[in-house]
């Protein structure tokens, strides 16, 4: 029998702070966005417009989606293209003040899951690592 | 206080099988490789030699960083280089007889994690998400 408060846990430790996630605006080129994920070594990040609202996500998998050729990337799709043409909209978020049980649900479909606080402004990221790590030293007690 | 033999759970259940799995050859091209990615939609694949022998591992960011020049994929990197040059051999895996508390800790830093018997074959891999999908059911009853 587990313990009933553990999936009703805060989520406010597990979450990675907006100031430490990488993420870009909408209306910045591709190629911005593709140095960025290059650069932090990520595979997807937050898309957040000027008032750190979440607007998407953007990965290495969509930009080179939207700019291989036949066989080539196409340089000149990298630099006309915007982040918000390519961006998915499909994000996965939830409220700071929902439990653990929730960041759970949400992380066996996402990587990581974006936290808002009651006006949606972005407030930071859970990620499955995090999640796991607690997991792992809460099934050994 | 946790039910002590679910640590100690098989990992048989959660294994993705060797046939569901998509990989490449160490002699590939590196052109390949990200064909082989951008169709799967998959950020990292296994690297197996003809005899079903994990080699490695290779990702989209392995690739781009390798390809990537000052601001543009080089296509003739993309052609020349092989997916042994790039790969990386650093890659969490683990016999197909070691118990669930193993895969939990291992996925911990690792998004996937690739499982072989006795003798070093690959037999499959195990992924947060079904690892996640099982702890979630888990903690509810
Ligand atoms: N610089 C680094 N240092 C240490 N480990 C690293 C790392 N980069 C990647 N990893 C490991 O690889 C996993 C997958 O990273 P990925 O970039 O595909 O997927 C990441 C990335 O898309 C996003 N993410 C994580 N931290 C981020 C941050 N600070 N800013 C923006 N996005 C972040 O959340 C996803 C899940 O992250 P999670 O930690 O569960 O899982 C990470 C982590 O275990
Ligand atoms: N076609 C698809 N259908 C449904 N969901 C999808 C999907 N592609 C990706 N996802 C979701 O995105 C997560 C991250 O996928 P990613 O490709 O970065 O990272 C994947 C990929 O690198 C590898 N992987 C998963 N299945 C694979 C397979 N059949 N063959 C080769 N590699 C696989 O294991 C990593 C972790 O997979 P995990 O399932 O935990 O986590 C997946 C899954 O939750």
């Amino acid at each position: 029998v587990t313990e009933p408060n553990v999936l009703q846990k805060s989520i406010e430790s597990f979450m990675i702070p907006m100031e430490k996630v990488a993420h870009v605006q909408p209306d910045n080129a591709l190629e911005h966005a593709l140095l960025v994920l290059v650069k932090s070594g990520y595979t997807s990040i937050p898309v957040l417009d000027t008032s750190s609202k979440l607007q998407g996500l953007i990965s290495k998998s969509e930009i080179l989606d939207a700019t291989l050729g036949i066989e080539r990337i196409d340089p000149e799709q990298l630099a006309d293209k915007k982040v918000k043409d390519v961006m998915t909209t499909n994000i996965a978020s939830m409220n700071i003040k929902q439990p653990l049980e929730r960041a759970l649900s949400l992380s066996i479909q996402n990587p990581f899951i974006c936290v808002e606080d009651d006006e949606h402004s972005f407030l930071g990221i859970i990620t499955r690592s995090k999640l796991l790590a607690f997991i792992s030293g809460y099934l050994h007690e």
